[in-house]
């Protein structure tokens, strides 16, 4: 069975049986497509496996990646109300270099979507890191931010389209040095209640949750002449 | 004239046969985390001359049975599936990341002389 079993691992696109130490959770679109398409096969309605229609791209493959990072921790936070810097980092050494990237998108979980736990509002910023860490330097050197935005707390889950990102991750895997996540409060003027700043920012790190969801399209299932036709 | 064909009966003739696999049966449950198991099937059965006309079979598997009864040592049509299907199958592997994929031709659908 051992050498059969490796026969059908490989066919599905895997060099050895995996053996997670626990399950990650399950996002929900995973869900819903997964079971979308139980019910199309249980009706024998015909399936495009080449598309995927929940998320309008074309893909035969969806893969939830978890972050790899940490939380990076320096004396001389760049701002007084700095919240928190992670460096975020994705394994892409799973997609063969055939697949085709047609979706990639960080998602930022700060916590449960409710009024319980009223904060303060946030400012989160995400970089490039394109050096890789020099010795002694506690904060990866930021390169090119492509986003600055204000998010009123809690906020449940933040969505971000990496897709130029990936690919050039994808194309080059040296590049791949990983994200830089700042996050700053700001202040709580507006709501008048006192945060403790410490406090919000143990919590805020307790929370936050990031992962990137692929969707990649391979050329030998789905050549693009099928694509054309639909 | 239709030449005698020994008589075949019904239960023995190329037909679906139900196979549920259960990934806990292959150990695969640690790392799958859904279907539990599907319902492959499997085709198995005779494929006598007298069957090709109307067991689904190609007009191939139709000379192939019609030679094997002039000369037995020419091996009969074989039973194999005519019509599959896709499963998909949501996994995690060894860097934990959760895979949804589908994999073609896992379900046999319907069988014939081929």
């Amino acid at each position: 069975l051992q050498f059969r079993e490796h026969v059908f691992i490989q066919f599905l696109g895997l060099d050895k049986v995996p053996s997670p130490q626990k399950f990650q959770p399950v996002p929900y679109i995973m869900k819903k497509i997964f079971q979308d398409q139980e019910a199309a096969a249980t009706t024998g309605a015909s399936q495009d496996l080449c598309y995927v229609k929940e998320l309008g791209v074309p893909g035969s493959v969806l893969r939830l990646l978890p972050d790899q990072g940490f939380f990076l921790y320096s004396e001389n936070f760049s701002q007084a109300s700095s919240c928190l810097q992670k460096l975020l980092y994705f394994n892409l050494s799973a997609i063969k270099d055939k697949e085709q990237l047609t979706m990639a998108r960080l998602g930022l979980d700060l916590g449960p979507n409710t009024y319980y736990n009223l904060g303060p509002e946030l400012e989160l910023a995400l970089s490039l890191v394109q050096e890789p860490p020099v010795w002694g330097r506690f904060i990866p050197k930021p390169g090119k931010m492509f986003v600055l935005q204000s998010v009123p707390w809690p906020q449940g889950v933040l969505y971000f389209n990496l897709l130029d990102v990936a690919k050039d991750w994808h194309d080059n895997h040296q590049k791949n040095l990983g994200l830089l996540l700042e996050m700053l409060v700001k202040g709580d003027r507006d709501t008048g209640v006192n945060f403790q700043l410490e406090d919000i920012c143990a919590r805020l790190r307790r929370s936050l949750h990031a992962s990137l969801l692929l969707v990649t399209l391979n050329p030998e299932q789905c050549p693009t002449s099928s694509r054309k036709r639909r | 004239a239709a030449i005698p064909a020994p008589y075949a009966s019904c239960k023995n003739l190329c037909h679906r046969h139900q196979l549920f696999i259960n990934f806990r049966d292959l150990g695969w449950h640690k790392w799958i985390i859904a279907p539990k198991g599907f319902m492959a099937n499997y085709c198995h059965g005779d494929c006598p001359f007298s069957m090709t006309t109307s067991l689904n079979s190609s007009n191939y598997a139709f000379m192939q049975a019609l030679m094997h009864v002039v000369d037995p040592a020419i091996p009969q049509a074989v039973c194999i599936p005519t019509k599959l299907s896709p499963i998909s199958m949501l996994y995690q592997d060894n860097d934990d990341n959760v895979i949804l994929r589908h994999y073609e031709d896992m379900v046999v659908d319907e069988c014939g002389c081929g």
